[in-house]
């Protein structure tokens, strides 16, 4: 369809959009569960995608394709010819 | 290094947009990094055109996906010049090409950069000094719960799946982060930005790195 994949499964029942609901919250619960004393740490809840399963979000959100891309080279400093001055 | 550098600071970053229910993020990251660019060289910083973007880059696929990559060909490519968003405004799913006159004001590109820093954050981050924003791929699958703080767990380096900006990092405290502008409005993670620690190449953010040259 003209918009986001999303659209091409047409409307989500009530029941969907709240057992996508429920799933976010235990979802939030683990992962704010496993490094609770590192206080910098990131914080997970509810936010305007609470509503959708992951595969919902990442169906319309997450379609940047990737690509291998070449390692950076530093460039490598010019040797310093023997004699000293540099060109 | 500074110990901490952000290119917002120095007003040459527009403000947070939002994809709406459209997967761009590929677009709104390399037009974000577009006009970071012209900003940093003296030009008024404005919000450019993402509608151009989708409809316009043959390689990609508008709202059903593209990659950074072969945005960047194209704009270098074909020297289009990209418009003012006023001229060509975002409505979030696919349309036909609007066509501009070679006369028409834009702002196009004189090249651009990609490259793996995993294991080398610190020239990544020299990158960024150098060249301004840069553009990035990650893993943002745990990004749909992120409500703020740096995320240094349950963000693999595994899929890139979603393109964003790095404006910035952070590394007063004891855990460095890069600043990561997102696409999804600013009522999204920190004022529509995510925290992402620096090192580890967390989320893959180091993977697929691109900078614009203009």
């Amino acid at each position: 369809g003209p918009g986001a994949t999303f659209t091409r499964t047409g409307p989500r029942s009530r029941e969907r959009q709240e057992a996508a609901f429920r799933e976010s919250l235990n979802r939030h619960q683990y992962l704010n569960s496993l490094f609770p004393s590192e206080n910098s740490s990131a914080v997970y809840g509810i936010n305007q995608f609470s509503y959708l399963f992951p595969e919902e979000f990442k169906a319309i959100y997450l379609r940047s394709k990737p690509f291998a891309f070449p390692k950076y080279e530093a460039e490598v400093p010019e040797p310093i010819p023997m004699d000293g001055n540099i060109s | 290094l500074p110990l901490r550098f952000d290119w917002r600071d120095k007003h040459v970053v527009t403000l947070v947009r939002n994809q709406q229910a459209c997967g761009g993020c590929w677009a709104f990251s390399v037009v974000g990094a577009v006009e970071s660019a012209y900003a940093i060289k003296g030009k008024p910083l404005e919000d450019l055109s993402v509608q151009q973007v989708i409809d316009c880059s043959y390689s990609n696929y508008g709202c059903n996906g593209g990659s950074t990559l072969s945005a960047l060909n194209w704009l270098n490519k074909t020297q289009v010049k990209l418009v003012r968003d006023s001229e060509y405004p975002f409505k979030a799913q696919n349309g036909l090409c609007h066509y501009f006159s070679d006369s028409h004001s834009g702002f196009s590109i004189k090249g651009y950069s990609v490259h793996d820093f995993s294991d080398q954050e610190d020239k990544m981050a020299k990158a960024l000094l150098t060249f301004g924003p840069l553009v990035g791929i990650v893993d943002a699958v745990s990004w749909q719960d992120y409500l703020g703080g740096i995320i240094q767990h349950h963000c693999s380096s595994g899929e890139a799946n979603h393109a964003v900006i790095i404006t910035g990092f952070d590394k007063t405290g004891s855990t460095p982060y890069w600043i990561v502008r997102n696409s999804w409005g600013s009522s999204w993670g920190v004022d529509g930005y995510a925290h992402v620690k620096m090192g580890g190449n967390i989320c893959g953010i180091a993977d697929s790195v691109s900078a614009v040259f203009v």
